[in-house]
């Protein structure tokens, strides 16, 4: 049995000057997730640390650096789920928070429910002791400018995100 | 969208997905990420996925899910992602990518989408690449 482990820093359009940063952030990432594993660290402690750095590395969209709603503000999605049990925790347009994914784990660990969304998973958050950040912490100057430049009336945002087909 | 999928030396294996959605999103709108079998899904008995891409679509289609039930009927983790990415973007014009994983340790990293940056390590390799069909590897 080999242990590994695969990251992605999302699909679609990777402007050219922010390919280098993209590559070297999942890179990152994965040796940070490997050097669990070759701990003898559990598969899920490994996902959640990978996906961890990349939730606060602003080149990626998660965490600080996520994209921007119509409002200018950010809501963020985390799901995590173990093989062995079939146990699965998420969170849904959850604001404020550093790192929705260790959250996830924690409704995963800590309830009896799937997911919380909203308002509810804010509410977990705190009483589960973990810190609320302020929205300007998550959003970079380049999420603000694709949210201007996507607030044009003939702006397709899927587009501007996901790019041409492969 | 960041995601990661890993089998650890007993075999579990596990995923993770994070993401702060879509482009000027309605205000409330969930997409893919948080609905199980869609932005992820693991089951040691089959194999574990992490995906990325358009969420309506991937919703539609339960990509993650159904990446598996490919592996299920005997499709390898490349064969399996392709399969239902490519159905994907035939049944509902969407792209995406995905990491997959089975309990042996076989991997792929497969998108329908120009770019999509990735990495994997196994056995002291680093393998990683961005653009379609790039895939370089250094010891770590």
């Amino acid at each position: 049995m080999f242990p590994v482990v695969v990251v992605h820093g999302g699909a679609g359009h990777i402007p050219k000057e922010r390919s280098e940063n993209s590559t070297s952030g999942v890179r990152s990432a994965t040796r940070a997730g490997y050097t669990i594993l070759q701990r003898g660290g559990s598969s899920m402690d490994a996902v959640v640390e990978a996906v961890t750095q990349l939730e606060n590395n602003p080149s990626f969209n998660a965490g600080c650096g996520s994209v921007l709603n119509i409002k200018g503000e950010v809501e963020m999605d985390a799901i995590v789920m173990d093989g062995k049990t079939l146990g699965s925790g998420a969170v849904s347009a959850v604001r404020n928070i550093a790192n929705p994914i260790q959250l996830a784990r924690l409704v995963m660990d800590k309830t009896g429910h799937a997911c919380l969304t909203a308002e509810g998973a804010n509410q977990f958050a705190r009483s589960m002791g973990v810190p609320e950040v302020p929205l300007e912490s998550l959003i970079t100057d380049y999420s603000r400018m694709r949210w201007k430049k996507n607030l044009a009336p003939d702006a397709n945002p899927v587009e501007c995100q996901m790019g041409k087909m492969g | 969208t960041v995601g990661a999928v890993a089998v650890d030396s007993e075999g579990n294996v596990a995923c993770a997905t994070s993401t702060g959605g879509m482009l000027n999103k309605m205000e409330g709108r969930v997409g893919d990420t948080p609905c199980i079998g869609c932005g992820g899904y693991a089951d040691n008995q089959v194999g574990a996925v992490s995906t990325t891409g358009h969420g309506e679509a991937i919703m539609k289609v339960v990509l993650a899910r159904l990446i598996l039930f490919h592996m299920e009927q005997g499709q390898s983790v490349e064969a399996a992602s392709d399969l239902a990415l490519a159905y994907m973007k035939s049944r509902v014009g969407g792209l995406g990518g995905v990491v997959t994983v089975d309990p042996q340790g076989q991997w792929a990293a497969r998108f329908s989408s120009l770019q999509m940056a990735w990495a994997a390590a196994q056995k002291d390799t680093l393998h990683y690449g961005l653009y379609t069909g790039e895939h370089f590897t250094q010891s770590i």
